[in-house]
């Protein structure tokens, strides 16, 4: 339980840079 | 089964949609006698992240010039911004009580929102993305509408300037877009009508050719030449507007499943 949840938060703070990322280069 | 229609929204939200349904069920199953771990640094860094994201997405409404995008984006954001809190609120309980119900149920209804959230945006992005190409596309569309007033080699010169580049920018997006579709029979049908329309873009000049040529020697065929002309700006016509519905199509076809 205690991994799964940190990798989900690990997964979701990946998630929100992809989608940061993916806002910048449509974006640029 | 989540199912993204874009390499890259799959690339991105698939991963995160299966962590978030194994916990659920996990919790739901009622699997989760052992008090919780000290989630704080790990929600601190989604909170940042979070923080971070609503900056550049605050940003980009603004300086949005499309309308759509304007009105649909606030939304998503918000959902994001929110389960951010729920997750921060249930990292904070759980600091008191590791075993604490509430505690856990927040915690899934914030990842699930940022699921949620998130997937809402990159869609958000993704339809933007569609829109722009339809906007090339509906250009060449305006350009063909005119080909039967063209009726001197001067005004065919300009024709052709003008459709050329819009019909670049309208293969190399199609082109782009399609590679990027996890929808294999959307892109075969994006591919052949493509093709189509480079194919008889130079089948259509020559008759317009045929056609201003037959009116300036007062030639009795010019109806038919007309004929002819028109004939392929409706094949042109047809296979922009397929291609045009096909970049709006999210859905997968149940029986490519099957």
């Amino acid at each position: 339980l205690r991994v799964g949840w940190e990798q989900l938060l690990t997964s979701i703070n990946r998630n929100i840079n992809e989608v940061e990322n993916q806002i910048l280069t449509r974006d640029s | 089964m989540p199912v993204f229609h874009t390499k890259i929204i799959e690339s991105i939200l698939e991963p995160v949609a299966q962590q978030v349904s194994g916990l659920i069920i996990l919790h739901e199953e009622g699997e989760d006698g052992n008090a919780m771990p000290d989630l704080e640094r790990p929600v601190f860094a989604v909170s940042k992240a979070v923080t971070n994201l609503i900056k550049v997405g605050r940003e980009t409404i603004n300086s949005s010039d499309d309308p759509i995008l304007k009105q649909d984006m606030p939304a998503s954001l918000h959902r994001v911004e929110g389960a951010s809190k729920l997750l921060e609120e249930a990292s904070g309980m759980l600091k008191v009580d590791a075993y604490s119900g509430p505690a856990r149920k927040k915690l899934i209804e914030g990842s699930r929102g940022i699921l949620q959230g998130t997937s809402a945006l990159v869609l958000c992005f993704d339809e933007s993305e569609v829109r722009k190409i339809i906007r090339e596309c509906k250009k060449v569309l305006d350009y063909l509408a005119v080909a039967e007033v063209i009726e001197t080699m001067e005004d065919l010169v300009q024709f052709l300037k003008d459709l050329s580049p819009c019909l670049s920018t309208v293969s190399a997006k199609v082109s782009a877009r399609e590679k990027e579709l996890t929808h294999q029979v959307h892109r075969e049908i994006l591919v052949r009508c493509l093709d189509q329309v480079k194919t008889l873009a130079p089948i259509l000049i020559c008759s317009m050719k045929i056609y201003i040529h037959i009116l300036s020697s007062g030639g009795k065929e010019a109806s038919e030449a007309a004929e002819n002309r028109n004939y392929l700006v409706s094949r042109m016509t047809d296979e922009l507007h397929e291609i045009i519905r096909v970049l709006q199509l999210t859905t997968y076809d149940e029986d490519e499943w099957d």
